[in-house]
């Protein structure tokens, strides 16, 4: 990944998936594809959260933002132990 | 645990707790830094078959593989994508790629909330005693998360995902970050898909107390956990060349002993730095330190760094004064030297000396292990603080348990201190912090858990809740560290967690996801904010009015606002909190019971009486409180009790004004 790369998590309205899909891993890599050829699903998320995490620059999740069955696109955040 | 559980009634109550038969079913989970596998914490003596719903995996990474799980430690994985996509590929030199724990951290949690119990445990001879976690019998589950540069989000909520997936019943989550809104921080998103399955997620508080508004893991679906004192203190006290003592705390236990006066020098005046008085690495003169005892102002760098930094500059022994920020709250640390820790008011006497006596001298008398200290618990100073900066309407913390001193399961990478010059290698240490009570309620949940299988995870925590104490045995008021005064829920929520009376509660405040969503609906979230934290679509039925005091939550926060008050024209206003209970008990008569907050808000409770006739049936009633204009920076606290004769339900009430 480059530098202007940063982790972002996609969530997705998996209602809303396209009948197109038969499966929502192939709908979310798809999603990720139409903004990226390189980028690559670090996580796919299917309990906690449907939707996954990809490394993506600003420009390429402002354009994800605004696809179809996408809810948000959250930067990735730290935590600490306490 | 060498203490808590004696400290909390677990050993007296062994006939009401369940058999291990029961408790052997229930899995806790636990996100942090790994495990390791060869603490005797793990030991699978007497362990039936891993229950047949489990679903998780042992995974192998450096110096880790299946064989590192047996029938207590049933599951370990290790989430590190988000991380090494930020931070760069792991350097396996420093850190395993695994579930293995090279920090303790994870370690110290997960023994604490369902270790088995190992014999003899001691740090250095300190806090001995036989140790274990809340759960015995409990299996635990290890998902690593964190690593030396942090934990990340994208990693934590794949460990959410696995360990939903995984079947775990429990979770137990000793780390946060900043305070997002709900839909924004994934550790609230995890657990709210973790509680839909009848998961009980535990988290830390946070340990940026005693500042208010301080809280992080305030999302209404999580049990939020602060940090209280146990009885038990590690006295070393420093004696003064003038003749006068000074109590501290220290867990030093070295071949060196301070039996006689030795020179005594502050740091600030040892140094040609100006931050020298913080004994920073490389600022002290080792000529002006050389076989002396330096003060040390605590601050900025790690408390067992300032030791280390003495000791390398030759010096003897160390003071480490708190300053204001933490006050006269002591914590005790496994030091490389000579060393005790002392509160704000002694180090600012200590100071009068070292600048009055032209040749000052010191020495440390270390005094092992000493219980039975009273009062205890006190709301420990760091201890996050409400009000709740996400929701002022929902009160948090929800609980206080032992988060001081407390001694657990430790790895063997790295000594007591987690210092690299640290070459100690032991199998328990102490430390503090909301890291460590979050696992205490974890635990104690699983024993819940259970006891009561059907119970919902919203039950569980309103049993823990409702059942907490804020007074002592003789009737005093629970105390703040911080400001030696009587603690309040916006410190200690309920309460302090009395696992016994959690047992059997009378009655519980039940929640299901539907509630949480429509509380969501009385925040004003949009349709694309829940979907992202419910992951399903969820329309607000638009025929019905939604309030945030509605959430059927087992404690009362209570927010005026200078507006409402204005708006009601009469110079005073009421604020509606309606809930439901639920009997978990036998047919019985509860009356209600108001310890007024203050004569300056009027609380009316309708009806006054709810009479149960079945197990499970349930029975609604209304807060209403009334109160005139106030400043916004006051508060005033009280309890809702709901009493059989038998059982007491209590809700802490905390109003304050906007």
């Amino acid at each position: 990944s480059t530098s202007e790369e940063s982790t972002f998590i996609i969530h997705m309205a998996k209602s809303q998936m396209p009948d197109s899909f038969d499966d929502h891993t192939h709908w979310y890599s798809s999603s990720l594809k139409s903004v990226s050829e390189s980028a690559e699903m670090l996580y796919v998320y299917n309990n906690a959260v449907h939707g996954y995490a990809a490394r993506l620059t600003k420009k390429e999740a402002e354009s994800i933002q605004k696809q179809r069955g996408i809810l948000s696109v959250m930067p990735e955040m730290k935590y600490e132990l306490h | 645990t060498t203490r808590t559980p004696l400290f909390l009634g677990l050993d007296r109550s062994a006939d009401f707790f369940p058999e291990s038969n029961a408790m052997g079913d229930v899995i806790v989970g636990v996100l942090d830094t790994g495990v390791w596998p060869e603490s005797k914490s793990f030991d699978d003596s007497g362990f039936g078959p891993i229950p047949a719903s489990w679903k998780g995996e042992c995974e192998s990474g450096t110096n880790f593989s299946s064989k590192n799980c047996n029938r207590k430690l049933i599951g370990a994985r290790y989430f590190a994508k988000g991380y090494e996509s930020t931070m760069g590929l792991i350097d396996e030199t420093k850190e395993s790629k695994s579930p293995r724990d090279d920090d303790g951290h994870g370690t110290h949690t997960s023994t604490t909330a369902a270790g088995s119990v190992v014999q003899g445990a001691s740090l250095f001879g300190f806090a001995s005693g036989s140790a274990r976690g809340m759960a015995t019998h409990a299996r635990v589950a290890v998902y690593k998360v964190c690593w030396i540069g942090g934990c990340f989000s994208s990693d934590i909520l794949a460990a959410l995902d696995k360990a939903i997936d995984d079947n775990v019943n429990v979770l137990s989550l000793s780390l946060g970050g900043g305070n997002s809104d709900y839909y924004r921080d994934s550790v609230a998103i995890g657990a709210f898909a973790a509680m839909e399955k009848g998961i009980l997620v535990s988290c830390s508080a946070g340990n940026s107390g005693p500042s208010p508004y301080s809280l992080s893991n305030v999302a209404p679906w999580i049990t939020t956990v602060g940090a209280g004192t146990l009885d038990r203190d590690f006295p070393a006290y420093l004696s003064l060349g003038n003749g006068k003592n000074f109590s501290g705390v220290s867990l030093y236990k070295g071949a060196m002993s301070l039996s006689k006066m030795l020179p005594f020098v502050y740091a600030g005046n040892a140094s040609n730095s100006t931050n020298g008085n913080l004994c920073m690495m490389g600022t002290l003169i080792p000529e002006q330190v050389k076989g002396k005892i330096v003060l040390c102002d605590r601050g900025l760098n790690p408390r067992v760094q300032k030791g280390s930094v003495v000791k390398a500059a030759g010096g003897a022994g160390m003071v480490l004064a708190n300053t204001a920020a933490n006050g006269d709250e002591l914590v005790a640390d496994a030091h490389l030297l000579p060393a005790t820790t002392v509160g704000q008011t002694t180090g600012e006497a200590i100071k009068k000396y070292l600048t009055s006596d032209p040749n000052p001298t010191a020495t440390i008398l270390f005094e092992g292990t000493k219980v039975g200290i009273k009062p205890s618990p006190v709301v420990a100073s760091f201890s996050s603080r409400g009000p709740n900066s996400i929701t002022q309407e929902i009160l948090k913390p929800d609980i206080i348990a032992p988060g001081v001193n407390i001694i657990a399961g430790w790895t063997g990478a790295v000594g007591p201190t987690g210092l690299a010059e640290d070459n100690r290698r032991v199998g328990f240490n102490i430390i503090s912090g909301t890291s460590m009570s979050c696992p205490h309620v974890s635990g104690l949940a699983a024993l819940l858990k259970g006891a009561h299988p059907d119970w919902s995870p919203a039950a569980i925590r309103s049993a823990l809740m409702t059942t907490a104490y804020t007074v002592y045995k003789n009737g005093g008021a629970l105390q703040d560290v911080a400001t030696g005064k009587p603690s309040t829920p916006f410190d200690h929520g309920a309460g302090h967690v009395d696992p016994v009376a959690a047992l059997n509660p009378g009655l519980v405040y039940d929640l299901k996801a539907e509630d949480y969503l429509n509380f969501l609906c009385a925040l004003n979230y949009t349709s694309t904010q829940i979907n992202s934290i419910a992951r399903r679509p969820f329309s607000c039925d638009t025929s019905k009015k939604f309030s945030v005091t509605d959430l059927n939550y087992p404690s009362f926060a209570v927010v005026f606002s200078e507006q409402m008050i204005a708006d009601s024209g009469s110079g005073s206003s009421s604020i509606k909190h309606i809930r439901t209970v639920t009997n978990v008990g036998p047919a019985g008569l509860y009356k209600v019971n108001v310890i007024s907050p203050s004569n300056l808000v009027k609380v009316t409770v309708e009806p006054e009486t709810l009479a149960f006739t079945r197990t499970n049936e349930q029975k609604s009633y209304t807060v209403t409180f009334t109160a005139p204009s106030m400043p916004s920076t006051k508060n005033v606290n009280g309890r809702i009790e709901w009493s059989d004769g038998k059982h007491v339900v209590s809700s802490p009430v905390a109003i304050s004004w906007t």
